[in-house]
Formats: structure tokens, C-alpha cells, sequence
């Protein structure tokens, strides 16, 4: 049964592309057959595994908005044989207007992923900065969401907005929708203000909060120029060990359901 | 004459909010007259000085949507008497969906602001992370852009998207917009990724590239959650000097117009 999970936070420069990217390659090295969806116009988790966004080559805006079929946008990673990716490229950056006037325009991505959906263990969706359409489409079309939660102030201040939003979703598109973790990243345990923001997202969020906490770790902003996930960048880093430890968390969640 | 600038870059993470707060506290610690807008709906900047997000408040919504004048919505800052707010709330999060359908969408904002446009020296405005409607709107009511850009590799990515963003802007809606300046932010310099990225910088923006670099400095996360600038949080602090350096750079380069 395939798990299809959200990484959001409307919040920018949070860490979802580093969770989309890093958790969908230790899930892949874990033999577990792996869809990374990138949802992003700028995007980077597209570039972060290395594939192309070459606007020639179909992309997530073909099957969404053009009905292209899906195994023809799907592209191979060079290194992970369990990991594929559905790209993104700039033709996404029009979706978000292109969608508004489309009748059930909140389910275009959910029915052009069905295809998918037994052809895969997990699909791993990476978010767009922002609370609009395609965001929309990406938690109607998930089983579960994943927050990611940089340990700052600003950060914490989002997450009311992104709880209504989840709400909204289920109210509305998604009653399934569960909230499968939040994942405090970019972690400093010399900060006071690290400290205290992680605290107060224990105290709020309890046992949803992962037990693995992602350091800040250079490596972890090192890897994407080089195309590649922290494991086949450097496997040694504490960044690589960090994301595969949360990948084993929710493979026990999943597997627990 | 006044001089409004956009802070922009759709990049999520980099320092808009953080420059946007910071610069406008420093302009008016020289006794310019400013206006700090929040187009954000997470209404970073609006907490980030510590005024008031209260919905029942007027708000820019309010303002662009509603056809509230301006003045019934900007509140005064209780540190700087040369301080003004536009602050933003949560209703501004229907606005990029409201706006699609009225005539003339794009020159909202640049109406609503016509008013403040002698009454102020400058006018700073906070964006969010993505290059819809209300960007859009911002870029078309500014006569300049400031892009802070974090010294990482995914943040600089996205600029070709965000230069294409401006020319569109500058051929259908403003062609004045010009590029006051590219501001690197949260610049290590111990870390080799940031001094390349740094160099790449420089090397594309030549000129337009501030002298000032913006250092990572945690005295600039603590201070929003005191809700204050950090002038007014650790003045002695190295970042609380970086943004009254780029302020002296911003004054020097618009007298100098
Ligand atoms: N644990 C970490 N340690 C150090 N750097 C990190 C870590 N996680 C992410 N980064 C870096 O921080 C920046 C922001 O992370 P990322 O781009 O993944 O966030 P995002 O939430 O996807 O941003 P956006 O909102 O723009 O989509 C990137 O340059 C990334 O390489
Ligand atoms: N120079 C700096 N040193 C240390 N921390 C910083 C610095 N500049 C910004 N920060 C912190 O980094 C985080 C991101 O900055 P900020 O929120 O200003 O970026 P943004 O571009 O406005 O984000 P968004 O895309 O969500 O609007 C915040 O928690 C902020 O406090
Ligand atoms: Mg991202
Ligand atoms: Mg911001």
C-alpha cells in the first residue's frame, strides 16, 4: 500500500527540499521503491537528485495542466535504482494562475498521481513556500504531512496558518489526511533560542514530533550543487546519518499502521 | 521624493524579512521618514517591529481588497518616532486568489500606496517567498528591488526566475523598476560554499552587489521574538551594525540619483 506524504511548511527556507530530497534517498537505499515529486517552481529537489529541468522534458506542470501520462515525465536516478523523481521546471511558476479557473481544480494533482499509487512504497511530494493552489493540490492528493521546523522564531509563528490549512484540506478534499511528523531541522544545540524554539514545538505538537532532530551540518548545503542527496555525497556526514534515521522512524510509523 | 523599494526574492528563507525590518529601523534612526509594508501573509515583518496582527485591525488586506484608506491602517512604531507599519494579518492569505479576477489586478498596491508617496522618504516592502499576484503588485508600486540572497546554493538558483519576474514587470506594468541592489546575507565566512557563492554573486551583479555582506550573527533570529529591530535589541551587535552600513550604502546610492 503506498504512502503519499507532504513536506510543507509556508515558511521559506525551513528545510523541505533537504527533507524531500534526503528522506526519499534513505528510503531508496532501504530498497523502499520511492516517488519524489517536486512541487516547487524554483525546483531545487529537482536539482538536488541531479535530474533535469530542461523545459523540452515533461514535468510535473505536463501532467498536471497538459494531461501528459505520468511514466512519461518520470525520470531515473543515476545512483538509486529504487529512487525516481518527478521533476519540476519554470513552466511551473504558471500553474498556480492556470489552475484558478479549472473546474475541481484542487484534485488535478491527486487523480494524475493514481497511476502511481501501487507502483510505489512511498511518494515523497516537496512543497512550494506558500499556502496557494498547488500546495492545496499536494494535501489533497497526500496520506500524511510532514512538517519540517527550523528551530527560529519566525518559523514557529507559521504554523497556526499551516494547521488551518490542513484543516481546511480535510474538512473539504481529504478527511485521510494525517499529520505523520514534524521534524525539527538545522538544529544548534549552542543556540538558547534552538533550544527554547524546539521546546516549545514538543510542548505543542508531543509524540508527532520526530525523535531524530537534523543538525545544521554544512554538507547538508554542500550536496545540491553537486546534484546529489547527502548519502551519496557524503555518507559519513552527521547530516546522511540524521536523514536516515528519520527515514527509519517513519518506515516503523508506516509500517505500524 | 520618495523611494519605494520591494525586498524580493522567491527563494524562502533568505533574509527579505530580516533586511526589510532592519534597513527601514535603520533609515529611521537617520531620521528618514519610512514606511515598512508587510505583503507577506505570514506577517513576519509586522511582528518582527511588534505591531499588531490583529485581524479586526485594518491591514494592508484592508487596504488592497477592501478600499480602506490608507492612513486608518498604518500604525506608528513605540521605539521610532520615523517608523511607520502597514502590517499584514491572515486575511491577506485569500488575497493572491481574490485579486485573479479584478480588472487591472496587478496596480492594486501601486493605487492604495499613491497617497504615502510624498509623505515618506522611503517605503520598504516585505514580499513572500513566490512570484504571484501579490509579488507582482509589489514590483509594479516600487521604483527599486533589493534581492537579498543567502550565501547557499539553492538561493542562487532561482534568481534567473526572479530577473525574468522584474523584466516582465519593467515591459508591461513599470518600466522604471530598477535594481537598487543584490545584499548577501548570513554570509560564514569560514564556509567555502559561502565565499564561492559569494564570489558567483559578484561576478553576475558586478556594481549592484552592496559592499556591506550581512554576516550570520543569532542576535538577528532573537531579536523578532522580542518583537523589535535589532537596533533596539543589541545595537552593539554585528548585525544591528552590517544594516546600519547598508543603510548608509542605500542613502548614499539614492542621493546620489
Ligand atoms: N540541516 C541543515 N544544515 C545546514 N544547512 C541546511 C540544513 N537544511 C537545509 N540547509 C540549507 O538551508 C537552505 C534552506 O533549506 P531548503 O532549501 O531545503 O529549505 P526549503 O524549506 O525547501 O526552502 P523554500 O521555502 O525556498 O522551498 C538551503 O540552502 C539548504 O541547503
Ligand atoms: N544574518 C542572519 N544571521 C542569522 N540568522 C538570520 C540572519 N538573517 C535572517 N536570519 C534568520 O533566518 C531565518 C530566515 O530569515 P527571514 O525570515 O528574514 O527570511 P525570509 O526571506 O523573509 O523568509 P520567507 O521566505 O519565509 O519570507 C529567520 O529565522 C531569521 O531570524
Ligand atoms: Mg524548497
Ligand atoms: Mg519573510
Amino acid at each position: 500500500m503506498t504512502r503519499t506524504i507532504a513536506v510543507a511548511n509556508q515558511k521559506g527556507g525551513v528545510g523541505k527540499t533537504t527533507t524531500a530530497v534526503n528522506l526519499a534517498a534513505s528510503l531508496a537505499i532501504a530498497e523502499r521503491r520511492t516517488l519524489l515529486v517536486d512541487a516547487d517552481p524554483q525546483g531545487n529537489a529537482t536539482s538536488g537528485v541531479g535530474a533535469s529541468r530542461d523545459p523540452a522534458k515533461a514535468s510535473l506542470y505536463d501532467v498536471i495542466i497538459g494531461g501528459r501520462p505520468l511514466e512519461e515525465a518520470i525520470q531515473l536516478d543515476a545512483d538509486l535504482p529504487f529512487l525516481h523523481v518527478l521533476p519540476a521546471n519554470q513552466e511551473l511558476v504558471g500553474a498556480e494562475l492556470e489552475l484558478v479557473d479549472l473546474p475541481s481544480r484542487e484534485t488535478m494533482l491527486r487523480r494524475a498521481l493514481a497511476p502511481a499509487r501501487d507502483a510505489y512504497d512511498f511518494i515523497l511530494i516537496d512543497c512550494p513556500p506558500s499556502l496557494g493552489l498547488i500546495t492545496l493540490n499536494v494535501l489533497t492528493a497526500s496520506d500524511a504531512v510532514i512538517i519540517p521546523i527550523q528551530c527560529e522564531y519566525y518559523a514557529l509563528e507559521g504554523i497556526s496558518q499551516l494547521l488551518n490549512t490542513i484543516r481546511l484540506v480535510q474538512q473539504n478534499f481529504n478527511p485521510e489526511l494525517a499529520i505523520d511528523g514534524v521534524l525539527l531541522t538545522m538544529y544548534d544545540s549552542r543556540l538558547n533560542l534552538c533550544r527554547q524554539v524546539a521546546h516549545d514545538a514538543k510542548e505543542y505538537f508531543g509524540p508527532k514530533v520526530f525523535r531524530t532532530v537534523i543538525p545544521r551540518n554544512v554538507r547538508l548545503a554542500e550536496a545540491p550543487s553537486f546534484g546529489k542527496p547527502i548519502l551519496m555525497y557524503d555518507v559519513q556526514s552527521v547530516g546522511a546519518k540524521s536523514y536516515i534515521a528519520v527515514a527509519q522512524e517513519l518506515q516503523r510509523r508506516s509500517d505500524a499502521l
